[in-house]
Formats: C-alpha cells, structure tokens, sequence
C-alpha cells in the first residue's frame, strides 16, 4: 500500500525540501520506489535533483489545472527508484486561478490516482504556506512530516501548523495524521537547539523521531551539483542521518 | 522624506524577520523614528519584539480590509523610538476575501498614508511568498531590501524576485527600485558562503551592502526573550553586525 506523506511547515527555511529530496533518495538506495512530487513554484527539489526547468516541456501546473496527465509530467532521476514531479514558476498563478473553481482542493489527490499504487512512498514536498497548494498536498496525503528546525521562531509557528491539519481532517480529508516531526540543522553545540529538542520531545513526545539531522554543510553543497548528499558525499554526518532517517522511517 | 522599505525574499528563512526587527532597533538606537509593520500571517516580528498576540486586539488585517486605522493598530515596543504594526493568525485569509475586491494591491498603501511623514523609516516585513500580501508591500513602498542567506537555493531563487519587482515597478509603483542585498548567516568557515558571496558580489555589485551579517547563535536566542539583539547582548557579533549595517544604510 503506497504511503502519501506531505513534508510540511509554513515556517521557511526549515528543511523541507533537503528532506523531501534526500529522504526520497535514501529510501530509492533501499530498494523503495519512490515519486518526488515538488508542490513549490520556486522548484528547489527540481533543481536539488539536477533537473534542468528550461528543458522541461510541462510540470506540476499543467497538471493541477488539466492540460496534462501524471504520466506526461513524472521525469526519471540519477536513481533509477527515484522519480520526480518537476515544478516551475507557473505555479505562483495556481492560487489566483483556481479561486472559484470546482474541487480546487482535490487537483492533486486527483492528478494522483493512476500511479497511487506504482510506488511505496509518494513526498510531496510543500511551499512554506498553508495555501492551496499546501491544502491540496494534505487533501491527497495519507500524513504529513513536519520538519522542524531547532530555534525559537520554527517551534513558535508548530501550533498553526497543527490546527491547519486539524481542519482539514476534519473537512477534506479524514484519513490525515501526523506521520512525525524530524528535527533539523541540529548544532549540539547550542543551548538553543537544546532547548527546542526538549521541549518538542516533552510537547509531542513519540511523534518525534529519534533521528536527528546535524547541520551540515555538505547538506547545503549538494543541491549546486543537483545531487542528493547520498550521491555528494556518502560518508558525510548530512548522508548518514538521512540514510538512519530512512530506516527509522520504514521501521515505523 | 520618511523611506518606506519592504524587506522580502520569497526563499523562506533567509532573515527577513531578524533583518526587520534588529535593523529597526538598531536604528532606534541610533536615534532614527522607526515603524516597523509585520505582513506575515506566522506574525515573527511581533513576537520577536514581545508582543504578547492575544492581547491585541487588532492586527494589520483588520487595516488592510478597512475596519481599523492605522492609529488603531500601532503598538509601542521597548524601544521609545520603534514602533510597531502586529500581525496575527487572521492575515492568512486575506489573500482570498481580496481576490475580487477594488484596488486590492494598494490596501497597505493607502492604511500607511496618514502615517507616512511621521517616521524616517518605515520598514515591512513580508512573508516567503509572492503573494498580494508581499505585492501589498512592493506598492506600499519606495524600496526593497534583499536579504540573501549565502547558501545556493537562496541564490537561485533572486531571479524570480527581482523580475517581480521590475513587474510591480512598470504595472503599479514606478518609484520602487532595490534598496541593496544584505548577506545574511554568513559562515566565513565554509566554500559555499565564500562562493555564494563572491558570485552575488560579482553580479549585483554595488547593490551588495558591505556589512555581512555573520551567522550568531544571539541571533536566534533573542526572540524567544521577545528583545531584539541590540537590547538582549549588545557585545554579541550579532549585535556589532546591525548596528553596522544600520550605520551603513544611514549613509547610503
Ligand atoms: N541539516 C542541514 N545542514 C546544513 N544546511 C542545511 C541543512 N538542511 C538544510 N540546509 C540548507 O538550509 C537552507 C534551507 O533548507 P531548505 O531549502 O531545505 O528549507 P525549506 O524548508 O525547504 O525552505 P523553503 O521554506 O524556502 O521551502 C538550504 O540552503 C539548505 O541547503
Ligand atoms: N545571522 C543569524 N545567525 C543565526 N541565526 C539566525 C541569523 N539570522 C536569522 N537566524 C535564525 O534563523 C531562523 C530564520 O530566520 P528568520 O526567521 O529571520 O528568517 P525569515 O526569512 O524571516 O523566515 P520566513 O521565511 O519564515 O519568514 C530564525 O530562527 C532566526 O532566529
Ligand atoms: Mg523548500
Ligand atoms: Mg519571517
């Protein structure tokens, strides 16, 4: 049974597309086969998996609005497992155009429905907004990972995060759940880090995994050479993390 | 002549927030009247000031769809010369009630008029998106000023804000031009920041500001104090850093 799993939280910056990208690629080394769908008009996890967007004939857009199927809009990967939904900046004009139309919120859930059972894990990894485009990812996922980086602002914002999935259980979508909350760029040498850590595992106590992504720079690196860290650098603190995130993942 | 600045990049996490909150204070410190107003939903800049959200009783939406004035909504902080405009949670659901409305882009501008001769400078903070919340602020405003995370998505992304702004420029505001690129969480330890730096200084040239805001663990400490950095350790780098980018705006 194919795992949806949104990688969600409105705050930016906090590592959602290095997850959804390498998270994606360590679990295709294990032998899963894996969709990357990029829900965000700045493209990043299209970029970060070395596809070039001026080459690309169609992308996530042409999809949600109906001028294209899944399968004009999946593009192969360095990893044979590892598949992607590339985006672009036509996306920016999904919100405004999608205002009164019917289903606005089910565009992905539908797109989505012929490849649903090709794959273990589909990563739908979200815009840093609880748009339409993050309600869609929610709309067509089973649960939703919640990177969170450990400083103050990221752990401020946890709430509204929460109650958005709240209301679109309750509204849209009543299969959603909380998949868990990864902390990232973890620097041990901070007691501020320290402190987010306790406090989401006192607050959220299970949901958060045990693996903990460090801050490192070959994280950072990898996307210029439009590599996941797995390919950039295998030995690095970044790839290892990444790898236990999988398993601990799969373990679940 | 007050200068009316929105800080924004729709890459989320680069220090917009930590830009508007500590440049403000450190102007304020330097004698300069300052409002600060906070155009994001996540509302960070208000409470990175400590400002306590549910005792408010309005916030900027209530402003931008005409049911306070701007009289209303300014709150002072603790700092006699910064004043701020909070935000709050409600700002979410002004995107979509605007969609139809007259003059939607130009709601921010005309709330901030009877205030405009009051102040030196009046700094927006905007959310990681290009939505009509940050278009609100481009029209509302004389500039914009860049932060820029040296890391490679930050980069990559500039392309698609800076053709925004040529965009507001010739359709709304002929006034607005870019105020400068401040480079934020620099980390001179590292090839990435030093290539990031090199490449920004070697394309947008004199827009780069000199001041380097160096990656400081003070930085993120603070808001969890609700005091900006110059009031929470004025000997941190931190600190020394806005305080010396403020110096150098002034001259400008
Ligand atoms: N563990 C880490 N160590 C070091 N750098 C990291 C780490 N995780 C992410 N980064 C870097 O930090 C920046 C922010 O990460 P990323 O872009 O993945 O966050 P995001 O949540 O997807 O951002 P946005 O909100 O803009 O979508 C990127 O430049 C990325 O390369
Ligand atoms: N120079 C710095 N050194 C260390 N930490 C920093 C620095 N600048 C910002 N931070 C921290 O990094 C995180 C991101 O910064 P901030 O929230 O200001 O970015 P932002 O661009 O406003 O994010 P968003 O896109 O969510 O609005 C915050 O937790 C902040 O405290
Ligand atoms: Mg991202
Ligand atoms: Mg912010």
């Amino acid at each position: 049974m194919t795992q949806i799993i949104s990688i969600a939280n409105q705050k930016g910056g906090v590592g959602k597309t290095t997850t959804a990208v390498n998270l994606s690629a360590a679990l295709a080394m294990l032998g899963k086969k894996i969709l990357l769908v990029d829900c965000d008009s700045q493209a990043n996890a299209t970029t970060g998996l070395g596809i070039e967007k001026p080459a690309l004939e169609a992308s996530l857009y042409h999809g949600l609005i109906g001028e294209a199927d899944i399968a004009d809009l999946m593009v192969s990967t360095m990893l044979p497992k590892l598949t992607i939904v590339p985006s672009s900046v036509d996306l920016i004009g999904f919100e405004i155009e999608m205002v009164s139309a019917p289903r606005r919120e089910a565009r992905l859930k539908q797109l989505l429905v012929p490849v649903a059972d090709q794959f273990d894990f589909i990563f739908i990894d979200c815009p840093p907004a609880l748009s339409l485009l993050t309600l869609n990812a929610f709309v067509a996922s089973h649960s939703v990972l919640i990177p969170l980086q450990s400083e103050f602002f990221a752990l401020e914002g946890l709430g509204q995060l929460l109650d958005t999935i709240k209301r679109v259980k309750s509204s849209f979508n009543s299969k959603l759940k909380i998949n868990g909350i990864l902390l990232t760029m973890f620097d041990r040498r901070t007691n501020l880090a320290q402190n987010v850590v306790e406090d989401a595992r006192q607050y959220f106590k299970d949901l958060v995994f045990k693996t903990k992504i460090p801050r490192n720079v070959k994280l950072g690196e990898a996307p210029s050479y439009g590599l996941p860290v797995v390919l950039y650098d295998k030995q690095s603190q970044g790839s290892k993390s990444y790898m236990a995130f999988a398993r601990e993942l799969l373990k679940r």
